[in-house]
């Protein structure tokens, strides 16, 4: 059965799309066709994997608001196996322009039943809300990873995800279920991060995943070339901790 | 005159709470009389000033939404001449609600017309997003101060930036200016960081402040306190880059 993964969080900077990037990279060398798909018009995750903004046409734009093929905007990337549907600065007119929309929640689920039979992983990269875009991806999503950055005001916002979450799982997407939680930007170097990985494994237990990503600059510098860290620097922790991460999806998705 | 600076940048996680808790307490230490306004659902801001989460009509939706006065809602906080417009989640639908609604991009405008009087400087500390809370902000702003976060993502939603704030100074705030970019979250460790603070001046040129806020762990773990950096620990790089920046502020603003 295919796994369409949403990387949600409404805290901005939090590693959402460096976690698209890097986990969509390290399971597609592990041999899993993957796509990865760009909800944020900063197209930050379209140029994390070197790939030049698009036409409007040709981007996830095309695909939600004009209702193209997915077919007609899928770029490969530098990584075996590892498709991405980019972004553009346009889709920042989309959550006001889907608003009228009939059935503007599930223009992406659509999209993705009509034209990803291929992928045996969807990876839905969110922007930094909980608008139109999220909820087009957790109504088109089998599944919900969320990022947590372990700095402080990271805890504050999650109540508000998880009530999202319920509504879309009430009105849009009954078998919809938050599969993981990501412990982001690590540094064992301070207690701050101990003791929000403390608070996050109390609340939500065994969701969070063993892999840990630790804060580590090779992660902040490899989007500069385009690339996800396992090609720019397959030695570092970043490359470690995402390999394990892609191991871990892999495992749990197994018993689903 | 009053100064009302909005704090912008729709890429999450650069720096924007923390610059609107630090710079308004600097400011205020300093003599100035401070109004912060906390315009994000996620309301970091208040609970980084130590303010629990109010109840809808005592908030920033009370104020946007159900017309309620700035006097009704606004708090002192632990830093004398700092007072708070504060957040709750119940703002995440504002978004929404705001589309329909008669001069909807000037309810902040007003309100702050109405009964802001008191205050010297007002801060507004934005969401990461470019809707209908950041227009308000931008259109009740005398002028915009930008954090950019020192890594590579940060840099490629600039553009849209600088065009959602054109676009606001021709339709709805002639006199709104960009008085400063500020650089966060600087590393000098790292190669990186200089790499962006030289493509940001080059860019923005005398715009940036030659206060730089270095990536300090206790600007990450004063909200954890509910306190400001400077009560937190006053003797922290972050304290003094902060009051550094506040005094520039002031300098610049001067010639206004
Ligand atoms: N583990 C890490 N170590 C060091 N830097 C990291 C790490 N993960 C992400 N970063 C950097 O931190 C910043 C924020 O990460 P990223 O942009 O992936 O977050 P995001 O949640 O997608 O942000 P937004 O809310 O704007 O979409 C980026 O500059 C990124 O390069
Ligand atoms: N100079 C700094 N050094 C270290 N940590 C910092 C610094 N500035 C901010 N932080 C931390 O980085 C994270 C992001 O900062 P902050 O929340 O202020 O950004 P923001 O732009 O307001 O985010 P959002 O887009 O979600 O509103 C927070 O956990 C904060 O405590
Ligand atoms: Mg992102
Ligand atoms: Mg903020």
């Amino acid at each position: 059965m295919r796994r369409t993964i949403a990387i949600v969080n409404q805290k901005g900077g939090v590693g959402k799309s460096t976690t698209a990037v890097n986990l969509g990279a390290s399971l597609a060398l592990l041999g899993t066709r993957v796509l990865v798909c760009d909800l944020d018009p900063q197209a930050n995750a379209t140029s994390g994997l070197g790939i030049p903004k698009p036409s409007a046409s040709a981007s996830t734009y095309g695909v939600l608001i004009e209702g193209r093929a997915l077919s007609a905007a899928v770029v490969s990337t530098a990584v075996s196996g590892l498709s991405l549907l980019p972004s553009s600065p346009h889709l920042a007119g989309a959550e006001v322009e889907l608003v009228p929309m009939l059935s503007r929640e599930l223009r992406l689920r659509e999209a993705l039943e009509r034209g990803a039979e291929g992928y045996e992983v969807i990876l839905l990269d969110c922007p930094p809300s909980l608008g139109l875009l999220t909820i087009n991806a957790l109504t088109a999503a089998t599944e919900v990873l969320i990022p947590i950055q372990c700095e402080y005001y990271a805890l504050e916002g999650l109540s508000q995800l998880l009530d999202s979450v319920t509504l879309v799982q009430r009105y849009l997407n009954p078998a919809l279920d938050i599969s993981g939680v990501l412990l982001t930007m690590f540094d064992a170097r301070t207690r701050l991060s101990e003791q929000v990985a403390v608070e996050v494994r109390r609340f939500f237990k065994d969701k969070v995943y063993e892999a840990v990503i630790p804060r580590s600059i090779r992660l902040a510098e490899a989007p500069g070339y385009g690339m996800p860290v396992m090609l720019f620097d397959p030695s570092s922790r970043g490359t470690d901790a995402y390999m394990n991460l892609a191991k871990e999806v892999m495992t749990r998705g197994r018993d689903r």
